[in-house]
């Protein structure tokens, strides 16, 4: 119990950051391959142009992602945790010295693809944005709770597959809400960009709110 | 380290029963949502009248999958992790007590859905078997490379998908035997059963070698 509470004492100290930078702060969870990178991609295609975005990359090993999210010229820091399952604020706060905090309005952290660990470490985010793809099954906020129940929003991505997958849409919907009735749920499809435009006007909304 | 240590002493007692009762035991590893419960599904539907199959399942929450099995009529135990992200050899050899291994040829563990953690821990398994399917992205290899190299046997899944995603057999097979030269690699649609007979010939194979 000694990590989490250390872990919660950094977070407060990157939320304080935040808070004085004024960045919203979103930190994204799934499992491997749902889509995390291609809706970032997607994301700052639409409007990376009008809002400061930066971007945090955790990955196990190699910084292919972060490679992907730099064309998009935006700033963006690769954690490699070197095995490790999940991010922390330790490693977060270390990201957040290469980046210039002073530009930038919103900031994404894509945490290692794991449905289980990411879900229990406060980094000092605003909230957590929980995103299963059409393809994993539709029980899966049944199987791997803590991630829907430690978000606020959920993301469904590639319905664009939904015509070849036994996914019910509903049971899904039922599931995730069974575990947490508060989430705010979009769906989309990174590939043929379906839905990207509620989850961009939400985004833009959040970052006007404060 | 002392976890694995103590986890290593007990993967060892679990070899040693396994060999004494001529047991061949495989963990399947995957990421959620990958198709381990499906592709057991179709193994037992073609193999389970003529070998002696039993399945130990691993989830964080819910005996969903265990209840998969037990349509199959074959012994099946269900762990629940309670938020744990990976299975160790404690558990394991928790669940054997409830099983009739004298009956039993052929052992699969189904392993909590993560393709970090539970790579690192020893179970007493003959092998380890990684799946991998389709609509994840073949670059998962290099990203999450422990569940590949610690792994022999690899199963790409949801072949079925192949026209409707952006992922290349070819690269996904470069990177896998880049991470681990030795991999067995099958290609298998659970879903429509393409492939699985190579697998399950493989099974029996494994099984009169002893
Ligand atoms: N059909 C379809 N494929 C998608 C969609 N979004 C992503 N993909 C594919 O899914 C695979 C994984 O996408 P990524 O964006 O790398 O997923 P990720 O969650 O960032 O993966 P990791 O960071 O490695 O955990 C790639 O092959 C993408 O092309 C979608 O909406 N529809
Ligand atoms: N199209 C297609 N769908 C598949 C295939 N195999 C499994 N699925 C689907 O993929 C989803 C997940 O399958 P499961 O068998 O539950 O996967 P799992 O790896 O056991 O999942 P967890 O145990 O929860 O980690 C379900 O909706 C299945 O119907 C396949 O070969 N092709
Ligand atoms: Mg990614
Ligand atoms: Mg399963
Ligand atoms: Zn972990
Ligand atoms: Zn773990």
């Amino acid at each position: 119990r000694k990590i989490l509470e250390k872990n919660e004492d950094l977070a407060k100290l990157n939320r304080e950051t935040f808070k004085q930078k004024n960045i919203f702060v979103l930190d994204l969870l799934s499992s491997p391959g749902s889509g995390k990178t291609s809706i970032l991609e997607k994301t700052l295609e639409t409007i990376s142009k009008q809002v400061g975005i930066a971007v945090i990359e955790g990955d196990v090993q190699t910084d292919n992602d972060a490679q992907r999210i730099a064309k998009h010229n935006v700033p963006v820091v690769q954690i490699i945790t070197m095995g490790g399952c999940h991010l922390d604020a330790q490693l977060v706060r270390n990201a957040m010295d290469s980046l210039p905090l002073d530009e930038i309005q919103l900031l994404f952290i894509e945490n290692v693809g794991n449905l289980v660990c990411p879900a229990e470490f406060d980094l000092g985010e605003h909230e957590k944005v929980v995103i299963l793809s059409t393809t994993e099954g539709d029980d899966k906020p049944l199987k791997y709770p803590a991630a829907f129940r430690n978000a606020r929003t959920c993301i469904l991505n590639k319905t664009d597959l939904l015509p070849h997958v036994d996914f019910s849409v509903e049971d899904f919907k039922k599931n995730a809400l069974k575990i947490n009735p508060n989430l705010t749920l979009f769906e989309m499809s990174a590939k043929t960009g379906e839905g990207i435009e509620a989850w961009t006007d939400w985004l833009t909304q959040k970052i006007k709110n404060g």
